[in-house]
């Protein structure tokens, strides 16, 4: 493993560690959108199914148990914790999953490697994984009051999508087997749509100021 | 050998 892939899943999972913190501390998921959060635990869903039958390292097994149970605590969180459920914006976040999921699901049976039921479902996360935080720009844009946490959670994200496109180019000189088009693509799209974000986020920070979109 | 059989990434 290479320092880009460590550090993008290091990333990862500092964001994930920072939305669990801003919850737990604040006991408010002001500002955080369920309908991604949703969108990422099926994506962890339909993707980490190779736990039950492909084993890579210990390393892999732990992070995918980690991004499984986190999610699921996140959800859990902002459905039924009694004072965090009530600092939810329903209003807000209205994006429809059918609008990302059916899309992904109609593509990944057309464009894949291999047309298996594991297959499909695999190719189907790493489309909807592209995509899932849409509903979470959508809402940063409505509410336009960003706290620091959510702000840095969104910004992590982005971060561990670019740093796995170095590995990617990494792997692409170091292993000549090592070609993985359907991600790539993918991860340049998911990587494409932090860009207003990460602009609007560095001009942010600075002017040493608290993120604010136009 | 299936190009995406190494599914080693997260």
């Amino acid at each position: 493993m290479n320092l880009f892939r460590l550090a993008g899943d290091m990333s990862h999972l500092f964001s994930i560690v920072l939305i669990l913190l801003k919850i737990y501390t604040s006991k408010s998921c002001a500002g955080l959108s369920m309908k991604t959060q949703e969108l990422y635990t099926l994506v962890f869903v339909t993707r980490y199914l190779d736990l039950f039958y492909s084993y890579v390292s210990l390393y892999n097994t732990v992070m995918k148990l980690i991004f499984l149970a986190s999610s699921f605590g996140i959800l859990w969180y902002m459905r039924y914790h009694k004072q965090v459920k009530q600092t939810y914006d329903r209003e807000q976040d209205t994006f429809r999953h059918y609008i990302l999921v059916v899309p992904c699901a109609v593509l990944a049976l057309i464009v894949n490697n291999e047309l298996s039921v594991t297959e499909v479902l695999w190719t189907f996360s790493i489309y909807l994984e592209a995509v899932a935080i849409l509903p979470q720009l959508v809402l940063l844009q409505r509410t336009k009051n960003v706290d620091n946490l959510t702000g840095q959670y969104i910004f992590f994200l982005g971060a561990y999508r670019a740093l796995y496109i170095l590995n990617w180019i990494y792997r692409y000189w170091t292993e000549p087997k090592y070609r993985q088009y359907l991600v790539w693509a993918a991860g340049l799209v998911q990587t494409g749509l932090y860009a207003d974000f990460f602009y609007y986020y560095l001009k942010s920070w600075q002017a040493g100021e608290k993120l604010r979109l136009p | 050998d299936s190009l995406a059989s190494t599914k080693d990434e997260l």
